[in-house]
């Protein structure tokens, strides 16, 4: 069976980025990499205005994961929002 | 709009009271939404001076949308999709744009409302006319599409402020929202953190899931939440009975009326296959027993329009929608699709009572036009979301109402007036309601005040708009509620309704900014880690010696909470709740004295000092607010209003208590 992937935010602490990463987007990439075999995580944006990280489609299990990840604030699956 | 900017007293000489070239133009709103239908009149860039050097924005192409749909009006268009084509799988071209192109309507209606150029001999049908235009008709627009026909997924609103942020917009419009959630996982209240310390006033409709209480979605404080109110217009059509009475509704139904001779009139759920069939919804009518006929439908679970659709393929002749007790006396014009008039809950029990009673009762609607200076109003609509705020209820939500119930403004080319896959007609402008319709008319008023004072906060500019509201009609009496028919409370409209004009001076302004922000979440209790996720950096800290409290966020408003002390619904002692302010002025030299007015049996009020003097401008003085409490049964509620005043100016803010 294919685990679903779902949408989650990743909030990323800015200041944390390892000295190793030349920028933010390298340290997203690397760090969604890491928890995703394979790398088959697909990253959707990457924030740098209103929020410090990503969005990416992950497995629980990999959201789980990356919610351990040093410099990771919060996970946050994506919401629905509706016209007023 | 074509009687918004007269009703706000914003129209003639009105509009001299805030900049009309410079500054005017200098201010961008950014509107997330449906997109843009860029070949709008309201988009005409006739007048503008060239975009501003600092501008950012972009016009992205794509799907039936050129790079050069931009101008010195519409100066960007953005849209992001990839949240949305992950969750729901690759759209469909035919039916969406994978552009900025308004396939919709409501972008094209809430950015034209907000900004949008004047267009004359705007109508929908002939309904409203007049010269249609923006609230900050000088001001520029950027979309950011980031609504699509399955929704608004919180990855694209993310991705969509990031950019209205970044291209330099100075106020943001969201007519959109979920449910109620915690500030750290609200996805607008987390870039709306980040916009306000970069300036950018948010403005977000309070919802549409009225009048039930602790409704409201958008609450976070740096957010200014906008209820809806109706306007002094109105579009009447005549329910005429077989017994000789007539009925008053509305309607904007524009086709070939009804025959002069009545025709027999039915109660849907007599005519139905359905236990439901009251509520006409899409296959449940007997068209035996519904041909030629005008058929009574109850209001509720299906759009209003689909009901009038579901009554004409039915082959029936016309249509009463029947408010239920939910919606009251409140009427809102759809343009039908067959000759319909909606009704207020009282009319409809009676047409249905009737119909019940009478064995060959007879109706015919007849629909007669556009009326004006219709009083009272405003009147909080029915469907306006109200408080208390269940995610902080010491906040008090809404902040203020604007004008929401039967707007007309820009509409989409690429569908109907009804937005029904059905419906064929295509309208330059387009009347339709909701707390979306009210938001860009702060969006827009935000703009103006913003160009009249570009050095004030997001803070300032909402502490104008609300300590100036009002929250009485002209001759002194409470607005009302259309839900009841009885006086709202600050529950319903916050500070009350916008009033543009007395904003551009308020006298003093109650100023906050992002360390105000982060002690609010301290008092929360919020952890390094949750307030590092809503303002961005690890750098916010609560300080562990430091009392927070949550009262104490400098607000225009006051919500008053008192905890049951027993938990049996009792309180047993009485209770002092302290409040801190501090005014800043933005007016000349004044001396203020405090007035108080309250109905909130056995509650106490001390302000002190009662007077405060300003001889500069910038000059800041605080104030403490000491409400006590004799016990009282737990749900009870109570409101009041406090005001400073120095003979020119009332700075006026709203109270509600609640003991819980």
């Amino acid at each position: 069976a294919v685990e679903q992937r779902a949408t989650y935010i990743v909030h990323m602490a800015k200041s944390a980025m390892p000295a190793e990463y030349a920028d933010h987007g390298e340290w997203y990439g690397a760090s969604l990499r890491s928890v995703s075999a394979g790398s088959a995580a697909k990253m959707l944006y990457a924030y740098d205005t209103v929020l410090h990280g990503f969005s990416a489609r992950l497995t629980a299990q990999e959201a789980s994961d990356m919610a351990c990840m040093e410099g990771v604030l919060a996970v946050n699956p994506e919401a629905r929002y509706e016209l007023h | 709009t074509t009687r918004t900017p007269e009703f706000l007293g914003i129209a003639g000489s009105g509009q001299g009271l805030f900049p009309q070239s410079g500054t005017a133009g200098d201010v961008v709103v950014g509107v997330l939404d449906t997109g843009v239908w860029p070949e709008s009149k309201s988009y005409d860039d006739t007048g503008l001076a060239e975009v501003p050097s600092w501008w950012k924005g972009e016009c992205m192409a794509g799907t039936a949308f050129n790079s050069s749909a931009c101008n010195r009006k519409l100066v960007g268009a953005r849209f992001f999709n990839k949240g949305y084509e992950a969750a729901m799988g690759r759209m469909d071209t035919d039916r969406e744009s994978r552009s900025p192109r308004d396939d919709d309507g409501h972008g094209t209606h809430t950015s034209s409302t907000a900004a949008g150029a004047a267009v004359s001999d705007a109508s929908l049908f002939g309904f409203a006319s007049g010269t249609a235009r923006g609230m900050a008709p000088k001001a520029r627009v950027a979309v950011y599409k980031v609504c699509w026909l399955g929704g608004c997924l919180s990855s694209d609103i993310l991705a969509g402020m990031d950019a209205a942020v970044s291209d330099g917009c100075g106020v943001l419009s969201l007519s959109l929202g979920g449910g109620a959630a915690d500030y750290a996982r609200d996805s607008v209240a987390i870039g709306a953190f980040a916009a306000m310390e970069q300036n950018v006033l948010v403005s977000c409709s309070a919802g549409n899931t009225g009048p039930g209480s602790s409704t409201l979605s958008n609450v976070a404080p740096w957010i200014t939440t906008v209820g809806a109110g109706t306007l002094d217009r109105d579009f009447p059509a005549y329910v005429a009975l077989g017994n000789g009475k007539n009925y008053t509704g509305v309607s904007l139904y524009a086709g070939k009326a009804l025959p002069n001779t009545p025709l027999p009139i039915v109660y849907a759920a007599n005519v139905s296959n359905s236990t439901a069939g009251n509520l006409c919804m899409p296959g449940t009518l007997t068209p035996e027993k519904v041909a030629g006929k005008i058929v009574v439908c109850d209001r509720g679970v299906s759009a209003r329009v689909q009901k009038g659709f579901v009554v004409r393929d039915a082959l029936g002749a016309g249509m009463v929608l029947a408010n239920t007790a939910a919606n009251g006396q409140e009427l809102v014009a759809d343009a039908h699709l067959l000759p319909a008039a909606g009704v207020g809950d009282r009319e409809g029990t009676a047409i249905k009572s009737y119909v019940a009673s009478d064995p060959n009762p007879t109706a015919t609607i007849v629909i007669a036009g556009t009326h004006v200076d219709v009083h009272p109003s405003p009147v909080v609509a029915a469907f306006s979301s109200r408080g208390p705020n269940m995610v902080t209820p010491e906040i008090l939500k809404p902040d203020i109402i604007a004008p929401g119930v039967n707007i007309l403004a820009a509409w989409t080319g690429k569908a109907g007036p009804t937005g029904l896959v059905a419906d064929t007609r295509r309208v330059g402008f387009n009347i339709i309601s909701g707390t979306s319709m009210s938001c860009p008319h702060v969006s827009g008023l935000a703009a103006l005040l913003r160009s009249a004072h570009p050095e004030w906060s997001p803070a300032a500019l909402r502490s104008a708009l609300m300590t100036t509201a009002y929250a009485a009609y002209s001759g002194g009496s409470p607005l009302l509620d259309a839900a009841t028919g009885a006086t709202a409370t600050p529950f319903d409209y916050g500070a009350g309704h916008v009033d543009p004009a007395r904003a551009v001076d308020p006298g003093l302004v109650y100023d906050l900014g992002t360390r105000d922000y982060v002690d609010f979440l301290c008092a929360l209790k919020y952890s390094s880690t949750m307030i590092a996720a809503v303002a961005r950096s690890r750098e916010y800290a609560c300080d562990e010696k430091k009392t927070y409290s949550v009262g104490n966020l400098n607000y225009p408003s006051f919500s008053v909470v008192y905890y049951t002390a027993n938990g049996d619904g009792s309180n047993s002692a009485a209770t002092t709740v302290t409040h801190t302010r501090t005014l800043t002025n933005v007016g000349g030299p004044g001396k203020y004295k405090v007035s108080t007015a309250f109905a909130a049996k056995g509650v106490a009020m001390d302000v002190e000092p009662a007077e405060l003097e300003f001889t500069s401008v910038g000059e800041k003085k605080s104030y403490t607010v000491r409400f006590t409490s004799k016990s009282q049964p737990s749900g009870t509620t109570g409101f009041g209003r406090l005001v400073w005043s120095d003979g020119k100016h009332n700075v006026a803010s709203p109270i509600a208590f609640t003991w819980t």
